[in-house]
């Protein structure tokens, strides 16, 4: 058993979540319901790398989903492709047996476990990125219960990175 | 105090791990 499993596929949702807060992205993300229409999350990767998650990338991101799950779908298929693209692309790196998340248990259910996944996938980003330092810093002043779930899930995918 | 110690101790493992994160050079881009 991983040490995410161990912890608890929820609790390393709810850590990310406080994460994703401190971006102060415009679109509500304090609840795993908030973030299934991948808006937030589109807004958080623009902050991260602007050059690369563009206006008119984000443009693609459709933002009033209410609660049509395949428009849901729609956008976080866009948004892990857009994840796994800037790992290869700009990070040059791939993500190996790391089970992607499941988008449509996100878009259909809620679900916290792969919501996790999908914000784990996303602090990859931003603690590999060029502005890396800025986001680092900003975990290390976070409660050291939230610092410890983030890296213990930044361990997970490390042993699952390769160049 | 152990438990001071125990924190002191945590704070070191999570502040070590975040520095070395710093330093961790990114790959070249694909």
């Amino acid at each position: 058993m991983s040490a995410l499993e161990a912890l608890g596929r929820g609790q390393l949702c709810d850590s990310l979540l406080t994460w994703i807060q401190t971006f102060a992205v415009e679109a509500p993300c304090s609840a795993v319901d908030e973030m299934t229409s991948g808006v937030a999350m589109a807004q958080v990767l623009q902050k991260i790398d602007g050059m690369y998650f563009t206006d008119a990338w984000i443009s693609r991101i459709k933002p009033d989903v209410g609660d049509n799950w395949r428009l849901k779908i729609s956008n976080l298929k866009k948004i892990l492709k857009g994840i796994l693209d800037y790992n290869h692309e700009v990070l040059g790196q791939q993500i190996n047996d790391f089970t992607l998340p499941d988008i449509s248990l996100i878009a259909e259910h809620s679900d916290a476990a792969e919501l996790g996944r999908m914000l784990q996938l996303i602090l990859g980003c931003a603690v590999n990125c060029e502005q890396k330092q800025e986001y680092i810093q900003t975990i290390m002043m976070m409660e050291e219960s939230v610092q410890h779930v983030v890296m213990t899930a930044i361990q997970e995918l490390m042993s699952k990175e390769s160049p | 105090d152990p438990n001071m110690k125990g924190a002191a101790a945590n704070e070191g493992v999570l502040a070590n791990f975040f520095n070395s994160l710093l330093s961790k050079k990114t790959g070249v881009p694909g």
